[in-house]
């Protein structure tokens, strides 16, 4: 049997490939036949862009996660098919804000996604929720609400000094609320093969999580990836055999293994 | 006589190059002639980084901008020359995080740091803010102590999905405490020459702000910056005469030009 499992992709430094992440990944679980649930829980609402989706009309609408979280109002009120219907998406928008300092007073604050998604979650084999970048409340919610922790890091030089504050942090949740807290691995991304320095990045990377944590397929800079963000649709659903987007796949593939396995 | 000015790199957006422009911009001013403090107003400290500064050094000897806007120590406690004493570093380390927080319950909350940088400012004659990504107290915080903003965008598709609401927060402030706070302008950055996507979200950056807000010289993509931040020193600083930092140059040239012209 497949179980199901909820995956925070976080990283609390910008533009390292959080969303573009989030959306292939959800898209190529989907192909694999599974039914994903992709949570947009930045109030920048990239995801959603992504995907087609205009943010100014789900705040309009009041259709956001803010709703959600804040406004009284259940998951289902705010799904949406996205991709053919290939699968779901709970959009985000700017009003989405107002939830970091507005948590702050509640009690339990950390805990209030886990709450609102314990309602939907048993429909999907995987929940993928995309971060902003920091670790703010909408991150430690969604870190406690997952199981797994996917962190992408650029190849680069300091990108990943972050990284032992949010293992840190992940650290904290699960000695607190979340014991069954784990990183999945970190995912090398936006890789330029023939750039000296991106070689010794990436070497670094394998070297440093050697025996601790998984060091997933790498993805590569490319510009498929901001040509179809252009077009509202994932990389790989614009060209799937592109060999820009194998790393995606394959992701899935170890994703739909570590489901099976467990 | 030169007139002295407060300029805010900000853009909520993750990885656009708040930083690099902030480092480079800083140590470009300096050399030609002016004195420049440079404020690391982000948890991530990567400026500080940047310019070869240890944020755990920093973090543990309470010398970092926490320090002033929480901790009751003024500016000149943690000041410290850097780039062979070219300019001046306010540094920043983790335990900023928790001014965001913090300063949710203080009167006047959005003025603390025009309030602290009023002790120091008029020893310099441009204080550049490297801004986090996110439109949080910290960044209120240095938009409402700016005279000017900077904004880097990349030549990117949806790259400046999030600008107008950037500009909204400057039009609030502007209404509300600081009058005199105006944008800059928008800096084109990472900028690949050979790419279509790229010369095509450049002309549409062009044609967006044309007559409306400057649009600076472009910034190229170029292995230099990561290279020189490796190294802990400005990209400008390891290669003045290269021409991936010309646009940062002429840059300093047009602040410079506008401090005079006013
Ligand atoms: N492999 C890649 N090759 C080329 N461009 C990429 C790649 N991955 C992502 N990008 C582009 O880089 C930019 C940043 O990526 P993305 O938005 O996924 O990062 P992020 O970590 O979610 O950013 P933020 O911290 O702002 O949420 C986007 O414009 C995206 O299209
Ligand atoms: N012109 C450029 N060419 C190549 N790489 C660049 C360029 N400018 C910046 N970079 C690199 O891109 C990454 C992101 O840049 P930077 O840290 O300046 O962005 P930022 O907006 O400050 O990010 P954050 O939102 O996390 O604070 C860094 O690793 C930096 O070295
Ligand atoms: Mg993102
Ligand atoms: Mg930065």
């Amino acid at each position: 049997p497949v179980r199901r499992a909820v995956i925070a992709v976080a990283n609390q430094k910008g533009g390292v490939g959080k969303t573009t992440t989030a959306v292939n990944l959800s898209y190529a679980l989907a192909t694999l036949g599974l039914s994903v649930l992709l949570i947009d829980s930045d109030p920048q609402a990239n995801a959603t862009v992504h995907l087609g989706i205009d943010p100014g009309e789900v705040e309009t609408a009041r259709k956001g996660l803010y709703g959600v979280l804040r406004g009284g109002s259940g998951f289902d009120s705010i799904l949406q098919p996205v991709c053919n219907g290939a699968f779901t998406l709970a959009p985000s928008s700017i009003g989405l804000a107002a939830a970091e300092t507005e948590l702050v007073a509640e009690p339990d604050n950390s805990l209030v996604l886990k709450e609102k998604l314990a309602d939907v979650r048993e429909r999907y084999d995987v929940v993928v929720i995309d971060c902003p970048p920091n670790l703010g409340l909408l991150t430690i919610n969604a870190l406690a609400a997952s199981d797994l922790v996917l962190i992408p890091v650029q190849t680069e030089v300091f990108a990943g000094l972050g990284v032992p504050l949010l293992m840190e942090t992940i650290a904290k949740i699960r000695r607190r609320s979340n014991p069954s807290l784990n990183i999945f691995g970190i995912l090398p991304t936006m890789y330029s093969a023939r750039l000296t320095q991106d070689q010794a990045s990436l070497k670094e990377i394998q070297a440093h999580y050697e025996g601790r944590t998984r060091v997933l397929s790498v993805v590569p800079r490319a510009t498929l990836f901001a040509q179809a963000s252009g077009a509202g649709r994932p990389a790989i659903e614009a060209d799937p055999n592109s060999a820009s987007v194998q790393a995606y796949t394959d992701l899935a593939r170890e994703v739909a293994a570590h489901l099976i396995a467990r």
